[in-house]
């Protein structure tokens, strides 16, 4: 998993 | 997306549903903190600025149109709805929310991932959201009748939180995602500012008793 890990998050 | 997720965001659609449920069907806005619903504004806007920038999923850009439109509505409600406005406790809520922005931006200029603009804004949005519920908390305990609606608005509020606490864990382990301390910790931070409510909440639920903070 790439460094936008948690950024698909809310 | 695994199930905490999923339930985590779900928890905090139902949340914000419940409350613009409550404020459109009795009119009114009593024990809800315009402070924290301000911060929130701020949050989301400062967050979510990547929907233009980057394409997740319909689902994530649904969910943060969703946000950011709820949160400047119950802002309006609280503030310009003749009947809803008058029924704000301006004199409880009384935390200086504005003095807790500069530090949380200050914070994330000094600690972030990559000195970017969205970056920034965005580790800013995490700092300022672990802190933003502290004027709905201290509204809480000053307020004599909580009623349900509030109550369990709180207490879906929290559960998002802690939901997302076991959704790292998840991806952590089961995704192999690399470590992302800066948003853990200040999730970390958030979820543990609801441990005192949830103490309450689950104890008058389990002696089915209203919901009293103590003073």
């Amino acid at each position: 998993i790439n460094a936008d890990t948690l950024k698909d998050e809310l | 997306m695994n199930i905490f997720r999923l339930a985590g965001d779900m928890s905090h659609l139902l949340s914000v549903i419940l409350l613009l449920l409550k404020i459109r069907t009795t009119k009114s806005c009593a024990g809800i903190s315009l402070k924290t619903q301000e911060l929130y504004v701020v949050v989301f806007l400062a967050r979510y600025l990547n929907l233009f920038t980057r394409y997740y999923s319909f689902y994530n850009t649904v969910m943060k149109l969703v946000f950011i439109a709820t949160s400047v509505c119950i802002v309006w409600y609280m503030r310009f709805h003749k009947v809803v406005k008058q029924t704000y406790n301006k004199d409880l809520d009384t935390f200086r929310h504005y003095v807790v922005i500069p530090p949380c931006f200050l914070l994330a200029l000094l600690v972030h991932h990559e000195f970017t603009v969205m970056e920034v804004l965005w580790t800013f949005s995490l700092y300022l959201e672990a802190v933003a519920i502290l004027p709905q908390l201290i509204l809480l305990q000053r307020t004599r009748n909580i009623d349900n609606l509030t109550g369990n608005y709180i207490f879906l509020l929290g559960a998002y939180r802690a939901l997302y606490l076991l959704n790292w864990i998840y991806r952590f382990f089961m995704e192999k995602a690399q470590a992302r301390w800066i948003s853990w910790i200040s999730g970390l931070v958030q979820t543990a500012l609801y441990a005192d409510f949830f103490y309450y909440y689950i104890k008058s639920w389990k002696n089915n008793e209203k919901l009293k903070l103590p003073a």
